[in-house]
C-alpha cells in the first residue's frame, strides 16, 4: 500500500484479454483530480481480474503516480502500461476514497 | 464560491 494512503489497495491485472476494458474520468484541473474508474467492460482484462471496481480512484499505475496529471496524460500512461510487452500485467494502486 | 465548483468536468476515456 502507498505510504500516504492507508486505505489503498494494490491490484495486479493480468493481460488476460485483448483490451483492459475500463473507462476513466478525471485528472488534474478537473472536478475529479485523480482518475476514477467509471466503467468496467465485461470480458476485458480488468473484469477478468475481478478486483477493480467502479468508483475506485487510481493513485498509481506500475508505480507511476497519477497526481498532477491531466486526463489525457493519465489515460496515455494506462494505455501504454497495457500495451507494453515488458510485463504481462498492470499494477494499479487504487483507493475507494475520493 | 467553492473553487471546485468552478473546475470543469472531465472527459471520459475508454481504455
Amino acid at each position: 500500500p502507498g505510504l500516504l494512503e492507508p486505505t489503498s489497495t494494490l491490484v495486479r491485472v493480468a493481460k488476460s484479454a485483448g483490451t483492459l476494458g475500463i473507462a476513466i474520468e478525471g485528472g488534474a484541473n478537473t472536478r475529479q483530480p485523480l482518475p476514477r474508474i467509471v466503467t468496467i467492460q465485461r470480458g476485458g482484462s480488468a473484469h477478468n481480474c475481478g478486483q477493480l471496481k467502479v468508483g475506485q480512484v487510481i493513485l498509481e499505475v506500475n508505480g507511476v503516480s497519477m497526481r498532477g496529471r491531466e486526463h489525457r496524460d493519465a489515460a496515455r500512461i494506462i494505455a501504454e502500461a497495457f500495451k507494453t510487452k515488458e510485463r504481462d500485467h498492470v499494477d494499479f494502486l487504487v483507493t475507494e476514497f475520493n | 464560491r467553492e473553487k471546485r465548483l468552478t473546475l470543469p468536468p472531465s472527459e471520459i476515456t475508454l481504455l
